[in-house]
């Protein structure tokens, strides 16, 4: 479940690379969203300098953390002039500051380290927002555009199901992680209904005015 | 020791 889950977050991120490159536009793409994931990334992987998992684990922190900041460097810089920021308004602080106080207050070990990963984990479940808003706002998507979201709204649901399995399996269970990936995969619920109801008849992602 | 709490998940 956790292979498929990374597998169809680097899946996402390929979509979102590709599709900004190719097209040389970023219309519909929200860059708040994607400074929140380099953000995400960026204070969770701080362990790569310190403990070793595995060559998998080191390998796709790095491709995380590398492919998240291209797409800002692609967002911003490069085709910043496709950037559609009238309609990318969602404001980010919102979320930042409670996911910051929220680490402070519910966490494994108040360290440095354990408090930002813990940051990271609650920043990560709403990080989407801006992005569904803007589709909201937009009232349409690109069908790619909501490929990536489909492939991305599933990694977590996907470990959400390795969840399960560990607890069932392994005993082991992290609730901050767990109550978090739940909420992150909820919000994408609708976002899926629309999805399947309608990308998948080849109709474009209309959301009702 | 405290066991360090190792996230061993991306």
């Amino acid at each position: 479940f956790r292979l498929l889950g990374d597998l169809s977050h680097v899946i996402a991120i390929i979509i979102l690379l590709l599709k900004i490159w190719k097209t040389r536009s970023c219309a519909g793409i929200s860059g708040k969203s994607q400074i929140l994931f380099a953000t995400v990334f960026a204070t969770r992987y701080l362990d790569l300098l310190t403990t070793f998992v595995s060559i998998y684990n080191t390998l796709m922190k790095w491709m995380f953390l590398t492919t998240s900041f291209a797409t800002i460097y692609l967002i911003y810089f490069k085709f910043r002039a496709t950037y559609d920021k009238n309609h990318d308004t969602f404001r980010i602080e919102f979320l930042i500051i409670p996911s910051l106080i929220l680490a402070l207050l519910i966490n494994h070990e108040f360290t440095v380290f354990e408090v930002l990963w813990t940051y990271s984990i609650y920043l990560e479940s709403v990080a989407i927002l801006p992005q569904l808003f803007m589709v909201s706002k937009t009232g349409e998507a690109e069908s790619i555009t909501s490929h990536y979201l489909f492939a991305l709204g599933c990694y977590r649901g996907l470990y959400i199901l390795n969840w399960i399995y560990r607890y069932v399996t392994e005993d082991f269970h992290d609730l901050i992680a767990i109550v978090a990936g739940i909420v992150q995969t909820v919000l994408y619920c609708d976002f899926f209904y629309l999805y399947v109801t309608k990308v998948l008849k080849g109709k474009k992602l209309q959301l009702p005015a | 020791p405290v066991e360090e709490p190792e996230h061993d998940e991306l």
